[in-house]
């Protein structure tokens, strides 16, 4: 049996944002320690990797390690039954083939039920191993969403460059070239607003814009994002959820033939 | 030209 209640339903709608545009279908690893889930998109250059802990949730129990795969379409339809403020209860019996979401109001005046099906899904994990990147900045995740979103409208791909000065993003099209630069500071009172540069080598690496688009949708879930790189290795791009967990999308770099 | 690899060939299996 598992069943787990979470307080702030709508993290999983948040979570839900970042996912679905990237996959549209997924294993999601239920164990002990809590839920997580890696996805690679349908091109197979980027991977997202989800880690939500037992104890991000109200009653968290979970008998024994499975893998349920779910349609993240139709799970986002489901999602659409839980209002902002509910809460929301995960219930999977190992010996049924769905998932039972309870969505409740916190006045407890309404309460949803919706089951839905779940599905065999082949899947091959990665290793994802434990890097000790370049360059490490972290920002603003709005200001991170706003630059890819403007750069997007004029390029396709973004050159990503950190010095021990910043970061600057840059992308070049019919209508001209651009570039962003976001110096460290650590002046703003809110921690969430300050930048910071963590550099061991200057790197300068290039992506596609789109994916960074995609990963920004992810924007609700944190204040700050970082993003980490290395040179010829996949970026990381983190939202970290407090103590809950996070989410993690490595972006393969393009490089030059 | 630029090229880019699958995620895969960087990460391989656990």
């Amino acid at each position: 049996m598992f069943e787990a209640k979470l307080i702030q339903g709508n993290l999983i709608k948040k979570i839900m944002e970042g996912l679905k545009d990237l996959v549209t279908e997924a294993n999601f690893d239920l164990s002990p320690g809590g839920v997580s889930l890696q996805a690679m998109d349908s091109s197979h250059v980027a991977l997202v990797a989800l880690m939500l802990r037992g104890d991000a949730f109200e009653n968290y129990r979970c008998d024994r390690p499975r893998s349920i795969g779910m349609n993240l379409v139709n799970l986002s339809k489901v999602l659409k039954c839980a209002g902002n403020d509910d809460t929301m209860t995960l219930k999977a019996d190992d010996t049924q083939n769905n998932i039972t979401l309870v969505f409740e109001s916190q006045a407890e005046d309404k309460y949803a039920e919706v089951q839905m099906e779940l599905m065999d899904i082949d899947s091959e994990h990665l290793g994802i191993p434990d890097n000790t990147y370049d360059a490490i900045v972290k920002m603003p995740s709005a200001q991170f969403s706003q630059i890819v979103k403007d750069l997007s409208s004029i390029g396709d791909t973004v050159t990503v460059s950190v010095t021990k000065d910043g970061i600057t993003f840059s992308t070049s099209g019919d209508v001209g070239t651009a570039h962003i630069t976001c110096k460290q500071n650590t002046s703003m009172e809110k921690e969430a607003d300050h930048t910071t540069v963590n550099l061991e080598h200057p790197v300068t690496l290039t992506f596609a814009l789109r994916y960074f688009v995609t990963f920004a949708k992810s924007t609700s879930l944190s204040h700050q994002m970082s993003i980490s790189l290395s040179k010829e290795l996949p970026v990381m791009v983190e939202y970290a959820m407090g103590d809950m967990g996070h989410i993690r999308f490595y972006l393969a770099p393009k490089i030059d033939d | 030209a630029m090229k880019q690899r699958s995620i895969a060939s960087f990460f391989g299996s656990p």
